[in-house]
């Protein structure tokens, strides 16, 4: 199980866009996969909200509440399923907003997310059978669990990173997008030497890129030039892919669905393609 | 003197672009502004990086730290004067994010802004003599301050849209950006009750519209339908200036100067000095 956290302090440079259709794109390659909503606006969630099931079932928060007050057992996380078979959903919630202040003191307060995704997986983390199939045992375990952060570098994001095996950043091709970029490694490697984290791979993903603007190509060109100067522990990359800007990103939202539900022939729906072939390949060659 | 604060939890709307550029354009319609940047991130301060002396001065943590551990004696800020004459900023700091957790259970943990920005002004917060005239006695208040905020709902952005007159929201056309909306507004009703503020007005500014995009359009429209839905005891409205996309606004930052020196003739420009004499005459009709 692998945990890939798609992660950037910088607002609004395409994390959940990326997270949503990332997690639809590897579910439809045959791989199974859990989105987990840390953003309390809970964008990822109504992302999908055409695939959902009426009652949504325990939120991320009830979750993390759960571990805090009986830290013996093991965590019921009764996971909502989607239409599309394999992915599951664990909801966001507005409540997240609230533990940035409640946590804060408690020693737990920045490791809590590994310790509730990675301890022995309970029985009960073993998502509810599929409406499919009624009889099928489902497996106790996901292929990739793929966790959308808020913008900042809040108590939430700092779980996210700690958890993560994989830190995925969207960087939209803008001025102000790079800025921040190098802020954000400088605290993946403290976090690293102070939490041991497990993290092996920091891969940078181009979104909104386009060919015709010299802004758009000028940061492509920066990016990749300073990023081999980061000498750092975890190997860091941009992707091959890239993500142009494309409307239909931000029309599908509206209707609840992936962009490859929403339009499957779209330039969006082919990048977001490419770029879970990406990651499958990475993970093959290590 | 009047607070604005630019504000939405929802990232990369537009909160900075406006921040900067409405308090240019403010400036260069002879009114003495002070620019406050009070997201970690400091896009507001690199936004003008080309206006800035080589040495800046004190930042806005160490202002409000200075407060807080010495909170008899006023409050000295001595501002970063700017080649933009009557036109002052308050740089901004990586530090800032580190206060959401130190100052969590203060008691004045959301109001220290309001305290420290509206307490009878202290001779040191006279700005230094502008470099052009160094016999002027600089007067005591500016016209207005203009707060740049963090993406997210924390601490920061709490203290400043309790200090706040009007808080200005940048929505971006796209679906994801108005579903947020609401709960702004909610936010806002909260902190009103609860700490009496002087909020008398918001106003919703539609950025990056491209009246080409059926999304645009139909985002534009919900928002001016539903608005009048909200009962709150401040007044709402949607300004009637809209900030077009524009891509000049988005390479402005890279040469660190806002958009009214370096493209004077674009669209940028043009809207957000509709929008600084919306501002000024919404408040010469009070
Ligand atoms: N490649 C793209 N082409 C066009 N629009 C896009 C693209 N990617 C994202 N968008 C749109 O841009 C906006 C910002 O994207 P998104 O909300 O995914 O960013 P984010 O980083 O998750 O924001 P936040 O910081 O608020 O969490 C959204 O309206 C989204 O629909
Ligand atoms: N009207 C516009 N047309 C084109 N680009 C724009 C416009 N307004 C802002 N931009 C660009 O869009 C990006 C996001 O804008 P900006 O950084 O001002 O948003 P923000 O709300 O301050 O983001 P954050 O949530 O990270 O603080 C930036 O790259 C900016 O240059
Ligand atoms: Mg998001
Ligand atoms: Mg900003």
């Amino acid at each position: 199980m692998k945990i890939l956290t798609v992660a950037n302090q910088k607002g609004g440079v395409g994390k959940t866009t990326t997270a949503v259709n990332l997690a639809v794109s590897l579910s439809a390659l045959d791989h199974r996969v859990l989105l987990l909503d840390l953003d309390p606006q809970c964008n990822a969630t109504s992302s999908l909200s055409a695939l959902l099931p009426d009652q949504p079932r325990r939120d991320i928060y009830a979750v993390i509440t759960d571990y805090f007050q009986n830290p013996a057992t093991p965590v019921s996380f009764s996971l909502t399923p989607t239409t599309l078979e394999p992915l599951f959903l664990l909801p966001g919630s507005a409540d997240l907003a609230a533990l940035e202040i409640e946590l804060s003191e408690h020693p737990d307060s920045r490791v809590f997310l590994r310790k509730i995704l990675r301890s022995p997986l309970p029985p009960s983390l073993s998502p509810p059978r599929p409406p499919s199939s009624p009889t099928a045992d489902p497996p106790l375990d996901f292929d990739y669990l793929i966790l959308d952060t808020p913008p900042g570098i809040g108590l939430i994001t700092v779980n996210a990173l700690v958890a993560a095996d994989t830190v995925l950043v969207p960087v939209q091709t803008e001025y102000l997008a790079l800025e921040g970029l190098s802020q954000l490694l400088r605290t993946l490697i403290l976090l690293q030497k102070n939490f041991q984290t497990t993290l092996d791979s920091v891969s940078i993903l181009l979104t909104m890129f386009d060919s015709r603007l010299r802004l758009s190509r000028a940061v492509r060109d920066e990016i990749t030039s300073t990023l081999p100067n980061f000498h750092t522990s975890f190997s860091t990359a941009v992707c091959h892919t890239i993500i142009p800007r494309n409307i239909r990103l931000a029309e599908a939202p509206s209707h609840g669905k992936p962009i490859l539900l929403f339009d499957p022939s779209s330039t969006g729906a082919e990048a977001y393609l490419d770029l879970a072939r990406e990651v499958l390949n990475a993970e093959s060659r290590q």
